[in-house]
């Protein structure tokens, strides 16, 4: 299991249809700052369920839709889509890639997909279950974050180790 | 549950122990449940202690002794448990340069069980990197990225 | 109390908006008082718009937006009431080159007002001090100094 | 004003006697990770009367006495002197040089010294009101902390404007 491709569009920065391919091994993202680099991550957490609007640093659901510039007009949704390689049936369904959609409208209104078909974000966190990438992820660490592990105190450390098992 | 968890944890309490000493050199790290009665239930207790340094407590480390900590315990769980990927967003920003090769080296290593996705302002960081991104923005406000495989790149210092 | 409060407030945000848009090379900036009546009660509003982008919230700003809108205030209390010597620890860690750049130009700038002492990893950064202090652990635990003049020292990349 | 020199003594990882010498101008302070750089400024904040035990780091007030190593044995007292240039008088004293002191022991009692002399903690904060370095200083910037004031609550803000007017 990996990430395969990343699909983004109207999300935060990324006003308009933006194509990523990664392969296996290390793929570095550099760029100056506020050039939209953590925006890319953040995008990644939101297609695959993260519902704290605290973690992706805005106050309303629809603060990910890209806002406009002062040349460009603000979009109308935004979407995501994350193609996860599925060769090894980690999770249990019958195709070899996996696609997972997120969609937000300005309305509030938000769509998830698996493989194209409408479903709830239950089905989302349930298909992640047991691969590290649920709620309380170890393998998704924000900006200025990683020490918070070590910062914290000893009863608010439970939720990686509960991720973990 | 309370069997999978006691055996999980003594598993990345081991990695975390090797991994500290792999990463500083030396010293001596642990993991430890506030109540061994409840584990289900218990706080977790951090214990770290640099090379040749009194045992001390968390808040006394500093700014890159914390992160190299952090470090550490975090891949303690991609090896008992590897994720599918990994996105790590400038973790190295408080690294000296030689904790920056050593933070380079693990991921070169892990790279091999989990996709690595690093997010990094530091060059010895991206000269580990198969292929690079580039997140720029030519029009004000707006995103664009491009992308280069290292194998035609040399890095200047002023690059990024 | 009230007068030299206020007086104080308007130089600050006088210079809080020339130094942000001095950083940002462009933009706006501002601080406003939450509470005009008690200006010596009221919380302070701060508010940052990079160059070409919407007004947003502080929160969505990056983190080297962030460390940069902090440096142009922090910057912006020296100008109006220089303190006799200023210690910055690290406040480099989050900008990217060019934004090095502009910080180191803004240093050098201010250290004919106030003193500077500046710790860091960053090269760019050590390139314009008149001093440098290498402070090392020969002996594991116990620091130890030494004291370089710059104009004997070229940086290479991999020396700190 | 400005700071001329600094005597540190059983301070954090300062072991032993050291002596630092601050012409105008940028001094950088460089080195590896954990060699003692914050310690540094930790001292200077510290002889100034910094009382938070949080800001440094420890949880009690003899957490600054060098506490040993391996191979050495802990101090029995800490101690810090800063050497202050008044050629322009702006501290109200008839003196070129202004030095501070501040030492602590281990059983907690500790003495603050002006040019030699004994005095309050109520004395030194009296000396450095109003000069930009009182106990809500903007001139000195702890590690990790440079976009607090950016990301803290607007009644929260209020503590340097008060230190400035
Ligand atoms: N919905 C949105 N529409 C338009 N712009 C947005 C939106 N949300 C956030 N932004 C902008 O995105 C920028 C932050 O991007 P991001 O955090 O990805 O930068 P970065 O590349 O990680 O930079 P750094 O290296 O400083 O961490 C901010 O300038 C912010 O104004
Ligand atoms: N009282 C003390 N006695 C001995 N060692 C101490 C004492 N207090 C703190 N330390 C040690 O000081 C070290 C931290 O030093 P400091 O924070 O100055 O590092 P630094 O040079 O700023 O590093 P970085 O570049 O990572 O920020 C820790 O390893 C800690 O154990
Ligand atoms: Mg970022
Ligand atoms: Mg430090």
């Amino acid at each position: 299991m990996q990430l395969n491709k990343l699909y983004i569009n109207g999300f935060k920065t990324f006003a308009g249809k933006f194509e990523f391919d990664f392969k296996e091994g290390i793929t570095a993202i550099v760029g100056p700052n506020g050039s939209g680099k953590s925006n890319l991550s953040d995008a990644i957490r939101w297609a695959l369920g993260e519902q704290s609007i605290r973690l992706l640093r805005g106050s309303t659901l629809a603060d990910v839709i890209f806002a406009g510039t002062s040349s460009r007009k603000q979009s109308g949704m935004a979407e995501v889509t994350v193609v996860i390689d599925n060769g090894d049936r980690a999770i249990p369904l019958e195709y070899d890639e996996v696609s997972v959609t997120r969609r937000v409208f300005r309305n509030g209104e938000s769509q998830f997909l698996i493989n194209g078909i409408e479903c709830r974000l239950r089905d989302i966190n349930d298909m992640f279950a047991g691969t590290g990438l649920g709620k309380e992820t170890y393998a998704v660490i924000e900006q200025g974050k990683v020490d918070a592990i070590i910062s914290s105190q000893p009863n608010d450390r439970r939720g990686i180790f509960d991720e973990a098992s | 549950a309370r069997k999978q968890f006691i055996e999980m944890f003594a598993q990345i309490r081991e990695n975390f122990k090797e991994l500290f000493a792999q990463l500083f050199e030396g010293g001596q790290a642990d993991i430890v449940l506030v109540d061994e009665e409840e584990p289900l239930e218990s706080g977790i207790e951090i214990i770290c202690r640099p090379p040749g340094k009194k045992l001390s407590q968390l808040s006394l480390l500093s700014g890159g002794e914390k992160a190299l900590a952090a470090i550490a315990l975090i891949f303690s769980f991609l090896k008992s448990r590897p994720a599918p990927f990994c996105i790590l967003d400038e973790i190295d920003a408080a690294l000296d340069e030689a904790n920056l090769q050593r933070f380079k080296e693990l991921v070169s290593d892990y790279s091999k069980r989990s996709q690595m996705i690093i997010i990094t302002h530091r060059r010895r960081t991206m000269e580990s990197a198969g292929r690079v991104y580039g997140v720029t923005m030519e029009e004000q406000g707006v995103s664009k990225s491009v992308c280069v495989d290292t194998s035609q790149l040399t890095f200047q210092e002023g690059m990024v």
